[in-house]
């Protein structure tokens, strides 16, 4: 069981555009 | 001998366990490579949904960010790819928007976060992220949640347009109301359409199809409340906006026949519990032009009665339907100019835009208001048919 005590870890996120972009650049450099 | 030892379901976690190099094959044969139609019309609703949380909830339990990370990442892109592919099927579109919101509730559910929590078993509770919190991740699922909604609304708009003016103007179903043509000639009347002609019947029947539809794949009741609120929206814009820019549409009759077809589209709603859901008043603006047809034309008080009755329609549509009104018969007499100038004289104060069309683009902004889930993660089983054998359950 977790400890209450310890605070959980804030994830930072991209926005759903830059994740978009991220993705269309990878598969761009993809074969 | 190694002995297999069936775990009970007490002593799982509710968590899939996988390797990372599994993770494509997990996102290929549960979003890209899934078909509602196909096996997963067998599905608990949400199960899709449920599996990627789970995933997710190991990822998170061994600590490891990257592994969250590029999971959730993976989900959200192959989503899109999905309804990109198939963003004109409306089964797919539905399915993916309510497995997103489901997806969004887990997230907010077992969060950790008191406010999401009130509902919560406390075998739930101890199936609350461990390490990670994830709310900007939550925003963005918020957000590819309302680009499904938008795009599930434009695949439903391109169904139901082509039945709309045939269906709720064109086809008459009343008998005897509309026996004279606005030329005096007497029509030949048929209760059977014409083949290839859309009626109020298809227009139901289609409804209650994306009803069906959404409810298989456990779509959230308010969010479909919301769907139907924007179906009759459109259903009722196409149909004022034809209206008013034909003669054929502005008598006596087709006011009759607009107010019977909007009483069908009432006992629909009624039938399936969504009078409380806002559709109806949608339609406002429609029934006081079908009322406008109907009532009297000619006095002051004619006039008073019409400005206090047609509170949804803007003065150009008032004026509009006024100036189109054509009368079924000889005996009576076209709207005068006197009396239609005595309307815009009455209206004259009225702050409203100028437009006389409504707007057949306009998408109500969508809510998804949280609803938690009462199913234990720790007794989902994967079926076979989803070839998910790599995962393991914790």
């Amino acid at each position: 069981p977790r400890p209450a005590s310890r605070p959980r870890v804030l994830l930072r996120a991209p926005t759903l555009a830059e994740m978009e972009e991220m993705n269309i650049s990878e598969e761009e450099e993809s074969p | 001998h190694p002995v297999n030892i069936p775990r009970r379901e007490k002593d799982f976690q509710g968590m899939l366990e996988y390797k990372k190099e599994d993770e494509l094959k997990l996102v290929k044969n549960l979003i890209l490579e899934l078909k509602p139609r196909g096996v997963a019309v067998n599905l608990i609703p949400g199960l899709p949904a449920y599996i990627l949380f789970m995933c997710l909830r190991h990822a998170d339990y061994v600590n490891d960010d990257q592994k969250v990370r590029t999971l959730l990442t993976s989900t959200i892109n192959s989503i899109k790819k999905i309804l990109k592919k198939r963003g004109d099927d409306f089964e797919t579109v539905s399915f993916w928007l309510s497995n997103t919101c489901r997806f969004l509730h887990c997230l907010k559910q077992y969060s950790g976060d008191e406010a999401f929590m009130k509902h919560n078993t406390s075998r739930q509770n101890e199936h609350c992220l461990s390490n990670f919190d994830l709310a900007e991740y939550r925003q963005v699922i918020s957000d590819l949640a309302i680009q499904i909604y938008q795009q599930l609304i434009k695949c439903m708009e391109n169904i139901l347009h082509p039945m709309i003016v045939s269906g709720m103007l064109e086809h008459e179903t009343i008998q005897g109301v509309s026996g004279v043509k606005p030329t005096g000639l007497r029509k030949r009347t048929s209760s059977i359409a014409d083949e290839g002609t859309y009626t109020l019947d298809s227009i139901l029947r289609q409804l209650s199809a994306f009803h069906s539809t959404m409810c298989q794949h456990g779509t959230d009741p308010e969010l479909i409340k919301q769907v139907v609120k924007q179906q009759f929206y459109i259903i009722g814009a196409v149909t004022l906006n034809n209206l008013l820019l034909r003669k054929d549409m502005c008598s006596w009759s087709k006011g009759m026949q607009i107010r019977y077809n909007v009483s069908q589209l009432e006992e629909w709603l009624r039938d399936k519990g969504l009078m409380t859901c806002g559709a109806k008043e949608t339609l406002e603006p429609l029934i006081q032009a079908a009322q406008l047809l109907q009532v009297k034309k000619k006095t002051d008080e004619d006039a008073e009665a019409i400005c206090s009755m047609c509170q949804a329609l803007t003065t150009a549509q008032i004026v509009k339907v006024l100036n189109l009104y054509t009368p079924v018969n000889e005996f009576e007499e076209r709207v005068s100019v006197a009396f239609i100038r005595t309307i815009q004289t009455r209206l004259r104060d009225r702050c409203e835009s100028p437009q006389l069309l409504m707007d057949t683009k306009m998408i109500y902004p969508v809510t998804f208001p949280f609803n938690p889930s009462c199913l234990a993660l720790e007794t989902i089983q994967i079926p076979s048919s989803l070839q998910l054998g790599f995962l393991t359950r914790v």
